[in-house]
């Protein structure tokens, strides 16, 4: 463990927890892609497959439940408790366009041919790309709530601080994962454009409004 | 080979 993975995983914690309370205290869920949720409860579930199998630490045992529990509770409260509240016509986004082709990918370029890893590559590259819909979502509608900027900052910085901490691996460890470098560069890659947008308008008090 | 397969990141 080092400090950049450390605070990553608080920054993807605090996002993650930043949405489930913005939905929970004003009751809506506008403004969420509920297909970007599903995404990510699934990456969730398939990455931590191994919670059956291995037990690495308290620390990494106990996170993987809170995500996954966060992940479903945050589905559950946009399709089935606050179903009125959600913005379906703009969440329009092909998810099935990004699934399959991934799902095929993980089973050609993956560490080991077997269930367990053929999945959890699935999960890397499905993480990389589950917040187009979200980005899509807010390019149709031209704007976003400002919450909703602050749980995308911490979601997008949390990849680039695990970017930072497989630098660290590799100078001090030696060690590296390719499948995880390359799925987390593109990850970061895609949050470029709205990290520009966040820094120069939502830091600065003004509204996150795109040119519709 | 080994250290990839035990995943120990979240």
């Amino acid at each position: 463990m080092n400090i950049f993975r450390l605070t990553g995983d608080l920054s993807h914690l605090a996002a993650i927890i930043i949405l489930l309370l913005k939905i929970w205290k004003t009751r809506s869920c506008a403004g969420i892609s509920g297909k970007s949720q599903i995404l990510f409860a699934l990456v969730f579930t398939t990455r931590y497959l191994d919670l059956l199998t291995s037990f690495i630490s308290l620390y990494n045992t106990s996170m993987k439940f809170i995500y996954i529990g966060c992940a479903y509770a945050t589905v559950y409260m946009i399709y089935a408790k606050f179903k009125a509240t959600y913005d379906g016509n703009h969440d329009t986004f092909r998810v099935e366009f990004l699934v399959v082709p991934i799902g095929g990918l993980a089973f050609l370029v993956n560490h080991d041919f077997s269930p367990l890893e053929i999945l959890w590559t699935f999960s890397i590259y499905l993480e990389s790309v589950a917040i187009l819909p979200q980005l899509f979502m807010i390019s149709k509608t031209g704007e976003a709530e400002t919450i909703t900027t602050h749980y995308l900052f911490f979601l997008g910085l949390y990849r680039a601080l695990y970017l930072m901490n497989w630098i660290w691996r590799f100078y001090f460890e030696g060690f590296f994962d390719m499948i995880a470098i390359v799925a987390g560069v593109v990850q970061t890659i895609l949050y470029c454009d709205f990290f520009y947008l966040y820094v120069t308008k939502v830091l600065k008090g003004k509204k996150l409004s795109l040119p519709a | 080979k080994a250290d990839e397969a035990t995943h120990d990141e979240l």
